[in-house]
């Protein structure tokens, strides 16, 4: 575990309880994509099969614990809770994201490391990973007057892999047989994803202005 | 043991 890793894992822990702070503060979801949200769930599903199976860290349980519980909560709140459910914008998260697990699905089965369920599906969640903020981007830039926390949220969640990224690197050059090709470019495409939101939060931070994605 | 260690991160 390097200093990489570990703040990459802390934005991440911090995206979610921004996201879940915004939505229990406020008593709204507006702004906030649903489809993002079950995308994640997949992926956190699809990573962590082997969460009873094989023990590494009870840091590494718990976070994931953590990420799976979270998410399926927001889910919840914003499928089922009677005042939540109702500021869910539906007509404006209309991302197909068919297009997103069919293609990154069919991807696992071809690019993988071992052909094997568990392999396939872990593979998958490290594809699915790479677009599945993308419902969310095209959220924000469809509402106008984005509120903080929400742009706050994908900062995070955004540096996250970021960080990973560092770590990557980190590990590269101090672990001789550490590699894993597959998660680094996906986790680098994950991170391009990003760059256009990051330069818009970044100019309306340093502009002390409202931020708006341009549409 | 390689295969826990690929396993390590989130």
């Amino acid at each position: 575990m390097n200093i990489f890793r570990l703040a990459g894992d802390m934005m991440h822990l911090f995206s979610i309880i921004v996201l879940l702070l915004k939505i229990n503060a406020t008593r709204s979801c507006r702004g906030v994509s649903l489809k993002t949200q079950e995308l994640y769930a997949i992926v956190f599903v699809c990573r962590y099969l082997d969460l009873f199976t094989s023990f590494i860290s009870l840091y590494n349980t718990t976070m994931k614990l953590i990420f799976l519980l979270s998410t399926f909560t927001i889910i919840y709140w914003m499928r089922f809770h009677k005042v939540i459910r109702v500021t869910y914008d539906r007509e404006q998260d209309t991302f197909r994201y068919q297009f997103l697990i069919l293609p990154c699905f069919l991807l696992a089965l071809v690019l993988n490391n071992e052909f094997s369920a568990m392999e396939v599906l872990w593979t998958f969640s490290i594809y699915l990973e790479a677009v599945a903020i993308l419902p969310q981007l095209v959220l924000l830039q469809r509402t106008n007057n984005i509120d903080n926390l929400t742009g706050n949220y994908v900062f995070l969640l955004g540096s996250y892999r970021a960080l990973y990224i560092l770590n990557w690197i980190y590990r590269f050059m101090t672990e001789p047989n550490y590699r894993q090709y597959l998660v680094w470019i996906s986790g680098i495409v994950q991170t391009i994803v990003y760059i256009d939101f990051f330069y818009y939060y970044i100019r309306s931070w340093r502009n002390n202005e409202k931020l708006s994605l341009p549409a | 043991a390689e295969e826990k260690e690929a396993k390590d991160e989130l």
